[in-house]
């Protein structure tokens, strides 16, 4: 489904050089369940943001469901990320000034649906993450947990074939978090792929392969012992 | 040092009233290291905002050092955000257009700290939190976690005898968070008083106290056998 070959990724401030990734080779076949774990600033959220089409690598080949993700038209890169691909990120990135239904519904303008059946299916999403009573709430009148299961259901909305979460309980207390981890249990069971970066042992618990980054290498790449 | 009598803070959007705080007593003596701990929108944050005197109570009594915070004028107020306590944020609040060393050292501009030792001091709480080589970055050219420590960096800086951390490890690895934790044991052994939220239990384990919310209430509030 996604493979990494050699791939680097290199940022640019000024004239300094910071390697953020030193050569990763990865192999992602469908419905795998992963977790990508390691240190502060060992590469991850760089890592997440090639494997989620949001950025390019410096050098390696990228390939997304057997196409070179470097020869995709804007509106084929597009589609993958609107369609294909839900993305939680580590900042959640709402929208400041709309409330959690229409953050939450954001994907589906993109993808045509009409907006009767948008704000039903918003409100059935943001129910299902617990936060049924804050559907008209915005950003700055939630909490820090709240908001990041906003960007969870928004990441869900389009129904994606896979999922990249960039440390989706980082502000959850861990019932909370077990409940967001039963929704991702669901996808990959409906045949979702789920990708989570995390730092919690309990949340990689749940998952059946892990990947170990280390300065932007990979470290270790081990199943995860759990079925 | 710290005494909230029978507090409440209810958020207002539009004519919906939210309760986030619903009758809070609490006493916190000089040098204690507090651990508050609940669920997502129970009203941890809520609560080190007004700990913190950044917001006011709804209802009910605040005193900070003996005086009551209602009743203080705007330049005492300031005195003390700035000298007295430092508060890390949940959500790190960076100046984006600031590097890290600016960002730490503008708690110090404030309260008149000359330009070449605000410099070198902030250099060297940079290195404090593992970011000697990223002291020129940017926010956008961090990694979260990495800026998560340039908040606990700016916290620190003047040297405050409270420091109230809101999830100061949500973004970080354990070893990391570790680090950090080590710096707020050093803080606490000098005298200081530590007031920390978090949903690890691995750091609330470095603490004296847990206080433990659930909405908007205090469910207990219980010595935590570290000594
Ligand atoms: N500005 C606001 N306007 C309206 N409601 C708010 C506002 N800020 C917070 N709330 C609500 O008040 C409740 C408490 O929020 P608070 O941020 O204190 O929770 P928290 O315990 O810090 O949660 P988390 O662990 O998710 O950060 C939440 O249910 C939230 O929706
Ligand atoms: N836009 C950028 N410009 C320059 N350097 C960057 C930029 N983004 C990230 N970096 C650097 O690249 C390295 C990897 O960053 P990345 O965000 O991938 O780490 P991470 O593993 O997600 O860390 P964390 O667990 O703290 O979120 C970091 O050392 C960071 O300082
Ligand atoms: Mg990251
Ligand atoms: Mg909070």
């Amino acid at each position: 489904l996604i493979e990494l070959q050699n791939i680097t990724k290199t940022y640019q401030i000024g004239a300094i050089e910071v390697p953020a990734l030193c050569g990763i080779d990865l192999r992602i076949e469908e419905n795998e369940y992963l977790a990508v774990m390691g240190p502060s600033g060992s590469g991850k959220s760089t890592l997440m943001n090639i494997l989620g089409c949001l950025d390019t690598p410096s050098t390696g080949v990228h390939y997304f469901a057997g196409e070179r993700v470097s020869e995709l038209s804007d509106d084929r890169l597009a589609e993958i990320r609107n369609r294909k691909i839900g993305f939680v990120f580590q900042t959640f990135n709402l929208l400041p000034r709309a409330n959690a239904a229409t953050n939450v519904a954001l994907p589906m303008i993109y993808s045509g649906v009409p907006p009767d059946e948008r704000k039903a299916i918003a409100a059935e999403a943001l129910k299902k993450v617990g936060l049924g009573d804050r559907i008209e709430h915005r950003p700055n009148e939630l909490s820090g947990g709240q908001r990041q299961r906003v960007a969870i259901a928004r990441a869900m909305i389009n129904k994606p074939s896979i999922i990249l979460a960039d440390e989706p309980t980082g502000n959850l207390d861990s019932k909370t978090g077990e409940e967001i981890m039963q929704l991702f249990r669901a996808l990959h069971d409906q045949g979702n792929t789920i990708i989570l970066v995390t730092h919690e042992e309990y949340i990689a618990a749940h998952t059946q392969r892990v990947v170990r980054l280390l300065d932007g290498h990979i470290e270790s790449d081990k199943p995860n012992g759990r079925k």
